[in-house]
């Protein structure tokens, strides 16, 4: 069975921009 | 591209890809919102918020374009399309009829791209403020956006004084999309 990663599109934008932003210090 | 595809896909993954298409989208306005003049002036901590905040805003005026109101169809980034009843089947269907209604206000100003882009801009800079540590630099930047759209559509459309507070009284359906449809749940495959 696969496992999922569940979370909210508001939580999802967050992330990426989170991620975005540490990539770019 | 979003690989949404065929008749031999799983709902699940289906579902797997609609979720995967946020993630090049919410990069996207991450690049385009480095690009507005003033933007990278604003502390990076209110640069994230604003982004936080803002980027599903975003998203709903970017993603405007895919939604077919006569066909009642979505095209998906890959160019595949499909009508709203395939999707609802699959779950989606409240944040779409949010989608389907919002697109049609907004198509039917007829905004330009260059219109619809310094529309995003304006959108962006316009959202929650919570957590803004400089609410003044957020307000000029606010300021200076709506004065040059303003400008830019009572240039080109000199007779129509209505188009430019129809265009403002989408900012609060926005913020409506947002606050209902934006702890919507995505799925993505760990593997």
């Amino acid at each position: 069975p696969k496992t999922h990663r569940v979370m909210t599109l508001a939580d999802h934008i967050s992330h990426i921009i989170t991620q975005d932003f540490a990539r770019n210090q | 591209a979003c690989p949404v595809s065929g008749v031999d896909r799983t709902s699940q993954e289906i579902w797997e890809s609609f979720s995967q298409c946020f993630t090049p989208a919410v990069k996207e306005v991450v690049e385009f919102a480095k690009g507005i003049p003033g933007f990278q002036d604003l502390s990076q901590q209110d640069q994230v918020m604003l982004l936080k905040s803002g980027t599903f805003q975003v998203l709903m005026v970017r993603f405007c374009t895919l939604f077919n109101a006569e066909e009642r169809t979505v095209t998906f980034l890959n160019g595949q399309t499909y009508p709203l009843s395939t999707l609802r089947a699959l779950g989606m269907g409240s944040l779409l009829d949010a989608m389907f209604d919002f697109s049609e206000k907004l198509s039917s100003l007829g905004l330009e791209p260059d219109e619809m882009a310094l529309f995003m801009a304006v959108v962006l800079v316009s959202a929650d403020r919570s957590g803004i540590s400089n609410m003044w630099a957020v307000e000029q930047l606010q300021e200076g956006l709506i004065r040059a759209l303003r400008s830019l559509i009572s240039r080109r459309r000199p007779d129509d004084t209505t188009l430019f507070p129809k265009l403002l009284l989408r900012l609060p359906d926005l913020r409506t999309l947002n606050n209902l449809h934006s702890d919507k749940l995505l799925a993505f495959r760990i593997d």
